[in-house]
């Protein structure tokens, strides 16, 4: 251990221990995530050289080799796995932090088919999914539409003669386009597309699509898939484009746990709209947490190595002091390390949140949907920007080596910045949030009573009350 | 005489930036209407008040749940709780000098409160030093998750910054492509 940060260590006035526990929700927990780490530390199959020195389509074949090996060897892991955030630390390992082929696969195509799909079609393609024989992707941002899903081009016509939904890009715009692994790894994918039935329009739907053959690999009829090229990061990931053409599909693949499309063509509406949204919700909750992670990450980086670097000299002849020492760095890094550790317990209180409403949903109580999205939108918003600035300010923190992919920075903010603008621009999330503000305080006119997260607005306190 | 280590001070701060920055955004949207806009057409005129809006009660929200968490670590040791109670204070204080002119507007401080909550925050910086190591450490990323030879937990930074350029494929070979090129220049 370098002495510097070893009498860091030393000095530091609690339990490190203690606040690993609790930050890892109690010690049971913490212990299995360092089991889980040294197992992939120890196995041989996971090492190779680091990701900035391979080529894209090399990164993506070692993303892939990475992946498969660890759902290969997911049955030997036993005990350490418990619950679905085992799994996750486990990949995130395999992945070195990395996002995989496998990401949106477990993140949203299988909670998709959970929370959209009907029991019957729960029981149909989820064991298919958690056993990797399908492999799946969620495909609703097209090339010319983003963050407004209403806006969405690509269309399923109804045949009542066929039961069958026929679904067509019909523009260039309506392509399918970055939803990850879409472009040669899936084999199937969840697409959002406008219903037609009955010559009516009735908005956006999730469709189970199959992509490629489960033979051969090639993609099906009617269905033009690839990878979109190179992007600012994401070098493991095929990011890809769908273009759809009078490509068929049966009725049973509309996923229908609230709305329907029965045989004769007929409609029966879901009880809430937004209901075909909820998987969005979930994963802006997931980058809550991703925003707590990388903020961390990139703190960590940044403070060990300004109590390693030493820089000029405080007095003529003096030693360089550690680049920590000094006010100015502390005053660029600390208020960063204060929000990774308040991040992280927003990230809590968020995913806390998703799970109560969540279960209120599934009782049919849609009271706190509205509230669920406006916390989800602003809180994705505000942190994944405190974030993604936050990462600059570490880097260049670290002088002239945060320029080095050495430094870890170049692939931690090309990796992170994503969630800035995916699952909703945050500028549009923002409005999101206080559209439902504005509500709030409309509602208020009129007697209502407010949620948690917004209770305070009937606060009637003013500024002298402080 | 305001006591700006007292997270109900704090607590309330945070809570009358957003109460005012949602109550101006909201009556803009309102003013537009009685003026004969739509509902949409008003939101849109409002919507620059309304992004700040929605950033002052996410950034309460995330102040708020700081504090209200901590005050539940009952049976968390009080050194921690300390250093805990830094950070949150650390966070709600360099906020406000942050987003100090949202607090002034509304005549929630005053210039010389927002000095004097600068000064606080320059006067913590060696209490969080102290622990600064501590604190990331706590979170545990391994190294291979960091991929960052400058964060290595062992600090070993210079070495594996040399092993790390040794790795580069320029270095497979002593002469490059360039002494080929140059030689038909």
């Amino acid at each position: 251990i370098n002495p510097d940060l070893q009498k860091e260590r030393d000095a530091a006035t609690f339990d490190v221990e203690e606040l690993s526990v609790l930050l890892h929700n109690g010690a049971h927990e913490l212990e299995k995530k360092r089991k889980l780490e040294e197992l992939v530390r120890n196995d041989p199959d996971y090492k190779s050289l680091p990701f900035d020195f391979l080529s894209r389509e090399a990164q993506y074949e070692e993303g892939v080799r990475r992946s498969t090996i660890a759902v290969a060897k997911k049955d030997q892991l036993g005990s350490l796995i418990e619950n679905h955030g085992d799994l996750i630390t486990y990949n995130t390992h395999v992945g070195r932090g990395k996002a995989g082929p496998f990401n949106l696969h477990t993140g949203m195509f299988i909670p998709t088919l959970v929370k959209q799909g009907s029991p019957e079609q729960v029981a149909k393609w989820l064991p298919l999914s958690e056993n990797y024989q399908i492999v799946g992707t969620y495909a609703q941002t097209e090339m010319g539409h983003g963050t407004f899903l209403r806006g969405l081009e690509t269309t399923a016509h109804y045949d009542p003669h066929t039961q069958e939904f026929v679904l067509n890009s019909p523009t260039t715009t309506s392509i399918k386009w970055w939803p990850g692994a879409l472009g040669k790894t899936s084999t199937h994918a969840v697409v959002l597309a406008q219903l037609y039935t009955l010559g009516k329009c009735h908005g956006i739907h999730a469709f189970v699509v199959q992509l490629r053959s489960l033979e051969d690999h090639k993609s099906l009829p009617g269905i033009m898939v690839g990878d979109i090229g190179p992007k600012f990061g994401y070098g493991a990931n095929d990011n890809g484009f769908l273009k759809l053409s009078n490509h068929r599909i049966p009725r049973e693949n509309m996923l229908m746990k609230y709305s329907k499309v029965a045989p004769d063509g007929s409609y029966s509406k879901p009880p809430k709209s937004t209901l075909t949204y909820g998987t969005m919700t979930f994963v802006r909750a997931m980058i809550v947490r991703g925003s707590a992670q990388a903020i961390a990450q990139g703190a960590t980086i940044a403070i060990r190595y300004s109590a390693v670097r030493r820089q000029s000299e405080m007095r003529p002849g003096e030693p360089e002091p550690q680049v920590l020492s000094y006010p100015t760095q502390q005053y660029k890094l600390f208020p960063l390390l204060c929000a990774a550790y308040a991040f992280h317990f927003v990230q809590v209180k968020m995913i806390e949140a998703y799970s109560e409403v969540t279960e209120l949903v599934n009782k049919g109580d849609f009271s706190r949907t509205q509230e669920l999205h406006a916390l989800s939108s602003g809180l994705k918003a505000y942190t994944s920007a405190i974030s993604n600035t936050g990462l600059e300010v570490c880097r260049t923190s670290c002088g002239g080596h945060g320029y080095s992919c050495a430094s870890g920075f170049p692939a931690l903010y090309t990796n992170f910045t994503p969630s800035v603008t995916y699952e909703g621009e945050n500028t549009v999330l923002l409005l999101q949030c206080a559209r439902y503000l504005v509500k709030c305080t409309r509602d208020l006119r009129s007697g209502a009573k407010l949620p948690g997260s917004v209770a305070y607005l009937s606060c009637g306190c003013d500024p002298s009350s402080i | 005489g305001k006591d700006f280590t007292n997270v109900k001070t704090l607590d309330s701060l945070y809570k009358q930036r957003a109460l005012g920055l949602i109550r101006f955004a909201s009556g803009k949207v309102d003013a537009s209407m009685d003026g004969g806009m739509d509902l949409v057409g008003a939101l849109n005129e409002s919507s620059v008040h309304l992004v700040r809006a929605a950033v002052a009660h996410s950034h309460y929200f995330v102040v708020r749940n700081f504090f209200e968490k901590l005050s539940k670590l009952t049976s968390t040791s009080q050194l921690l709780m300390e250093v805990l109670h830094q950070l949150s204070l650390f966070y709600a204080l360099d906020g406000v000098a942050q987003h100090s002119g949202e607090f002034l507007e509304d005549g929630l401080l005053s210039g010389e409160d927002v000095k004097q909550i600068r000064q606080l925050t320059v006067e913590m910086l060696p209490k969080i030093r102290v622990n600064a190591v501590a604190l990331v450490d706590a979170f545990e990323f391994g190294d291979d998750v960091l991929g960052s030879v400058l964060g290595r937990y062992d600090g070993n930074v210079y070495e594996n910054l040399f092993k790390w350029a040794q790795d580069s494929p320029l270095n497979k070979t002593d002469v490059s492509v360039w002494f080929v090129m140059w030689g038909k220049m």
